[in-house]
């Protein structure tokens, strides 16, 4: 159910 | 070379009970703040961020910054061998290939020494900024794995709302549907069963149940949560430990 989003479209890699 | 020691080894076992089921690999990045740990699941959906600080150990020598590459499940098996009340002591070398933990029981009558290979682990670090919360709810971290676990039972999903009038988990699935809403109820006597709730907006987002529950196998290092949620960002849920922390971030979930 829904569309699960990632981590990188929120937090951008050091 | 680093030396670090626990007086009590059931810190460690506990952090790597909390995180093992999320990452398997990870580095153990050392330095003079302490043992710090930064690892994604292999979906990128989870984060887990993870400070020992130096306050914690009864000694801890760090002269340079060593990335310790631990398997965990490895870790798990040498840990099996430590009691939790066990003094535990880390030592690497600057460029180890093995970490040697020693355990030693309270009476000082018994030594455990057991090496543990390293791996080199190439792991990206994401920058996490500083935010600021919408909603920021503190309860008791039984509680809110009681309620992660009963939801599960009835959907992949829950949504979660933060509202003035409190925060609502609620989930529908196949064989019905379930909510359980947390009023703010502070506890003045003993604060770690209260409920606290600081809402800046109104907060409203859906995540996987499964990873909720993943989260909530942290709770035994610490008798509160402390869950913060802003629209359309990740959610963080925190695991305050007397001398650092165990954070997860999750990302939402959009739509049906």
């Amino acid at each position: 159910t829904g569309h699960q989003f990632i981590l990188t479209e929120y937090f951008c890699f050091l | 070379m680093l030396e670090a020691r626990l007086e009590q080894s059931s810190v460690l076992k506990k952090v790597v009970d909390a995180i093992k089921d999320l990452v398997q690999d990870c580095n153990f990045d050392c330095n003079d703040s302490g043992i710090q740990l930064q690892a994604m699941d292999n979906s990128h959906v989870a984060l887990v961020a993870m400070h020992l600080k130096t306050e914690g150990f009864a000694l801890y020598r760090c002269d340079r910054n060593i990335a310790l590459g631990i398997n965990l499940v490895s870790l798990q098996k040498v840990l099996r061998a430590a009691q939790n009340e066990d003094v535990m002591t880390l030592k690497a070398e600057d460029s180890p290939d093995a970490l040697s933990l020693v355990f030693e029981n309270s009476e000082n009558d018994r030594i455990s020494e057991y090496d543990l290979k390293l791996m080199d682990i190439d792991q990206e670090h994401l920058g996490i900024p500083e935010t600021e919360y919408g909603a920021t709810v503190k309860m008791p971290s039984a509680e809110f794995q009681r309620i992660c676990r009963d939801l599960s039972l009835l959907s992949e999903s829950v949504a979660i709302e933060a509202t003035k009038e409190g925060i609502k988990f609620s989930c529908t699935g196949d064989i019905g549907k379930g909510a359980v809403t947390l009023r703010q109820n502070p506890n003045v006597e003993k604060p770690e069963l209260g409920t606290t709730i600081e809402l800046q907006e109104p907060v409203a987002l859906t995540f996987s149940l499964k990873y909720l529950v993943n989260f909530c196998k942290a709770s035994g290092l610490s008798n509160t949560v402390t869950i913060s949620l802003s629209n359309e960002v990740p959610l963080l849920i925190e695991y305050e430990m007397e001398h650092g922390y165990v954070r997860f971030y999750l990302a939402p979930k959009i739509g049906d």
